[in-house]
């Protein structure tokens, strides 16, 4: 039974699935790809609308005559000091360089989670499950708490913010200036199918920094042999500089775009592999390793070759991660394009997993629980802290200089809205 | 979701009912229920979670009854299924010749059954 195949119901369904498979917000009434709806590609993925009705008003671009009469750029600043008669926005943030934030990304980027109190019998109630209509509008995902887009307060107790929120903190002016451009799924051979879901104009918008984090698809496969399915160097170049080549069509000049390398997988077996899984704590009869086999075993695993007992095959997919990021480092270094400079990050768990155990804490302690695959949110917290760190170590320029004026915006604009 | 979520999904929901009857030491009609009861009425999580239990709740309880897991339940009710030449797959641990008698035992008490008998295979 299909409750979409119901006549009344078809349009509705015709219209999320468009929503879900094109990344773009199902509610948006001036078309201009953000919305006032938190869920289905929603502000949980870009920065809320505060005009739904004018497409020429959304979060990120260049202020209409300074936003004396509206806020056009949805960072909250707008109208004129009655004390001097300058624009709010021409005084906070001319010169300041903001800069918003997009994400290309996976599963990871999204932070795909299944809270674990959804199948642990002993920690139900009403209130374990409150949150589970958000998650499912969202594909399970929850960008709102990500390490690279998340505006919310982080639920685990770290200290960490996300890129965003840093940015944000850097210059008040970038207020609601993030896209999660993730799916769950993408990878760099599949990214054209979402990719101008980008909201990004080069001549009305502001720069942005864009970050490609396509972490895992291109080695991970659900299939019984995932080898021959993962992504070749050669065709893995060949996609990369095509979306290079899009974002250079699209971005506004000015822009900055990061390739983030893939991770060695094998930590997720090392460290999980005799450990229980949530379903499996109760009576001590189903371990991770277990766990892995039933996916594997039913092909829904989301990466057979670092969720895999066989140490080959372990072995094989992060020998491929490191060739694919070995060709995204040379890509960085090679290659120019006239509206953007390119940089290179590796994904390393191993210093974050570092970091956790000075904490006190234990690196199982970073890896979805009920997925036993993808980064929780203290990793994601974690990974950004050590992406910002190195970006403002080697490449101050792209994150912008600090606004001396954020203090006074707080004053007179408080929270500016939300986000 | 293919055949294989199918079966995951069904497994995960299985193994909370019998955990939930386990923890609270409740019937497994009752564990059911609260496992519905949980749910929010938003995307008509609740009604569905019903309607499941309307059709399959008398099979699952007739077979968790008989000391069968998740795993056996199932493919019983054909939520799993083992393509030919394929492994029985199956997410706690249990040796071949026990699965094959607890299949068989299972597919002997669910024989009746008006839900399986409509709804052939699928």
């Amino acid at each position: 039974f299909n409750i979409c195949s119901l006549p009344v119901l078809a349009k509705l369904c015709q219209k999320i699935k468009f929503a879900i498979n094109n990344a773009v917000p199902f509610k948006d009434i001036d078309s201009d790809k953000y919305s006032v709806f938190p869920t289905l590609r929603g502000y949980h993925w870009r920065g809320r609308d505060c005009n739904d009705s004018n497409k020429m008003v959304y979060p990120g671009r260049r202020p209409d005559n300074w936003d004396v009469h509206q806020d056009s750029n949805c960072n909250g600043i707008w109208g004129i000091d009655p004390s001097d008669g300058i624009p709010y926005e021409k005084k906070f943030c001319e010169g300041s360089e903001p800069r918003g934030i997009i994400v290309l990304g996976d599963s990871a980027s999204a932070h795909f989670h299944i809270s674990p109190q959804w199948i642990t019998a002993s920690q139900m109630s009403v209130k374990s499950f409150h949150d589970l209509p958000t998650a499912l509008t969202d594909e399970l995902n929850w960008p709102q708490l990500s390490g690279i887009t998340g505006f919310l307060s982080p639920t685990s107790r770290i200290k960490e913010e996300s890129i965003y929120l840093r940015l944000r903190a850097r210059n008040r002016c970038n207020h609601r200036d993030y896209q999660n451009i993730a799916k769950n799924g993408a990878s760099s051979q599949n990214l054209e199918t979402f990719i101008e879901s980008l909201s990004r104009n080069q001549l009305l918008d502001h720069p942005a920094i864009v970050i490609y984090a396509m972490v895992g698809n291109d080695v991970c496969s659900r299939k019984k042999d995932p080898v021959p399915y993962m992504t070749t160097p050669e065709k893995f170049y060949s996609k990369v500089m095509q979306t290079l080549k899009y974002l250079n069509a699209h971005l506004p000049n000015g822009s900055h775009v990061i390739l983030y390398g893939l991770p060695d997988g094998n930590f997720l077996w090392d460290h999980l592999h005799d450990r229980y899984h949530p379903l499996g704590q109760l009576n001590k009869d189903v371990t991770y390793a277990q766990f892995y086999s039933f996916l594997n075993c039913l092909q829904v695993s989301p990466c057979h070759g670092w969720m895999s007992s066989n140490k080959t095959l372990r072995t094989l997919t992060s020998e491929r991660a490191e060739q694919l990021s070995n060709t995204l480092k040379k890509i960085a270094t090679r290659e120019k394009f006239t509206n953007f400079d390119l940089f290179f990050v590796d994904f390393d768990f191993q210093e974050i997993s570092q970091e956790w155990q000075k904490r006190g804490g234990q690196p199982w302690q970073l890896i979805e629980p009920v997925d036993g695959f993808h980064p929780n949110e203290v990793a994601s917290l974690l990974l950004a802290d050590q992406l910002w760190k190195k970006v403002l170590l080697q490449w101050p320029q792209v994150l912008g200089k600090e606004n001396p004026l954020n203090q006074q915006i707080e004053q007179v604009f408080g929270d500016q809205g939300g986000h | 979701f293919s055949q294989g979520h199918n079966c995951l999904g069904c497994v995960a929901v299985v193994s909370v009912v019998e955990q939930l009857a386990q923890v609270h030491n409740y019937t497994f009609l009752t564990s059911m229920d609260k496992l519905c009861s949980y749910l929010p009425e938003k995307l008509f999580l609740k009604t569905t979670c019903y309607l499941v239990i309307q059709v399959f709740g008398p099979d699952i309880i007739k077979l968790l009854r008989t000391d069968l897991n998740a795993d056996v339940v199932c493919h019983t009710l054909k939520f799993c299924k083992q393509e030919t030449g394929q492994p029985l797959c199956h997410l706690y641990p249990s040796r071949k010749e026990t699965w094959k008698f607890a299949l068989e035992k299972a597919r002997w008490i669910v024989k009746k059954s008006p839900v399986l008998k409509h709804s052939g295979n699928d």
